[in-house]
């Protein structure tokens, strides 16, 4: 099964079309593996995207190379995950 | 479950629970439900819809479907939880009553089955179908970029590898192709309602293109109407428009289709959330979710009753 330890969800926001342009340089860079939850759209509208932990300080330098603002929406994906699958097993279980 | 009366809305369930649940749900229902197979998915798994039914033949119709983008799993989730909804409340509830009574109800619960499995079976946050693309190691195909409608457009992607390919023709994906069989076949749907997450949208046409649908002005309206339903019960904030106005663009997308096909009151909910949890919304939201969502599909439903065309 996939392991997401460390991903991250970062939530990119972005301020002009250059800038969304950047973004989409990201989304092609098909190495970085990049999972784009909410899509690059247009200034103002919030894009979330999915970063392996071996790529989470390349990417985040690139955003701070080009003054984009971002937050970490989830700090360990595999973490929820977890959760979820105990509560799912708890069910079954009960 | 030994029964819909003990089955557990408030978690996440397999295909296998949720196929087990829609035969207990027709079980116990036989006048109202039956269950229909409108085809196999490319890995062979059955795909099943779920028919609700006071008689008649051929009755105008409303269609449901949740689970396209197979990790969306509040979807799923929801599409459960509605099924049961409607066999507690026709009978009930006068406006659920009278829909019923004029039209007929189908509800595709798990629109991508191979790809569910493959969310509990290897990689949770898969999106795509299953199927092999020739030439590629790639797998899959967005099902929500491959039906014949602004196909191949800008707004999706001809790499294989991308979250948003659209498939090596339109209709290529054997989940999207037998929905629109079955649209061509049955004739008379007059509202197609797909279920996505998140970001908390009420969409309707179009995706492909900048020009308005004819029928914006009213779609606009009716999409108001709905989410001022919605929110009454819990007050969650969703946002409306056309698809490429209030996103982006994206082609061959499934409401297009249906909306050129001449079903009008075609639309796209994304559900929560906005924002903390993604596609990993926390189980203990599933039933606020579905029960709001609930209240702007039924607006959506009652509108089409009373607006015939």
């Amino acid at each position: 099964k996939e392991d997401f330890a460390g991903h991250q969800v970062l939530r990119i926001s972005v301020a002009n079309e250059a800038q969304i342009q950047k973004v989409m340089e990201l989304e092609n860079l098909e190495h970085l593996q990049l999972d784009f939850w909410r899509g690059p759209a247009r200034p103002g509208s919030p894009i979330d995207v999915r970063v392996p932990f071996t790529r989470i300080q390349a990417v985040k330098v690139f955003l701070e190379a080009h003054g984009i603002k971002y937050t970490t929406m989830i700090k360990d994906v595999q973490s929820l995950l977890d959760e979820e699958q105990e509560q799912m097993f708890a069910f079954q279980a009960r | 479950a030994a029964s819909t009366k003990t089955f557990n809305f408030a978690t996440y369930h397999t295909l296998e629970e949720i196929y087990g649940f829609m035969d207990m749900l027709v079980a116990e229902h036989p006048q109202l439900v039956s269950k229909l197979q409108i085809g196999s998915t490319y890995e062979g798994r059955p795909i099943y819809v779920l028919k609700f039914s006071t008689g008649g033949n051929n009755r105008p119709a409303i269609w449901i479907d949740t689970g396209i983008h197979s990790r969306e799993w509040v979807t799923q989730a929801s599409g459960v939880w509605f099924a049961k909804k409607i066999t507690q409340d026709y009978g009930q509830d006068p406006a659920l009553t009278s829909i019923l009574d004029s039209m007929d109800i189908f509800l595709e619960i798990v629109t991508n089955p191979d790809g569910f499995a493959f969310t509990h079976s290897k990689d949770r946050l898969w999106r795509k179908t299953r199927s092999i693309t020739a030439g590629s190691s790639c797998v899959g195909v967005d099902p929500n970029r491959n039906w014949d409608s602004g196909f191949g457009l800008p707004g999706a992607s001809n790499n294989p590898c991308s979250e948003t390919y659209h498939g090596k023709f339109a209709h290529s994906e054997v989940e999207v192709k037998s929905i629109v069989d079955f649209v061509k076949n049955h004739g008379n749907i007059k509202a197609f309602i797909s279920i996505h997450s998140y970001s908390q949208l009420l969409l309707y046409p179009y995706g492909y293109k900048t020009e308005p649908a004819p029928d914006h002005a009213e779609l606009d309206e009716l999409a108001k109407s709905a989410l001022k339903a919605l929110s009454s019960l819990y007050g969650t904030y969703y946002e409306h428009g056309s698809i490429i106005n209030a996103i982006y663009r994206a082609s061959g997308g499934t409401i297009d289709w249906t909306y050129e096909q001449g079903i009008k009151y075609s639309f796209t909910f994304e559900l929560r959330d906005t924002g903390l949890y993604g596609f990993l919304l926390p189980a203990s939201q599933i039933i606020p979710t579905a029960q709001e969502t609930w209240l702007a599909i039924r607006t959506i439903m009652e509108h089409t009753l009373n607006h015939p065309y």
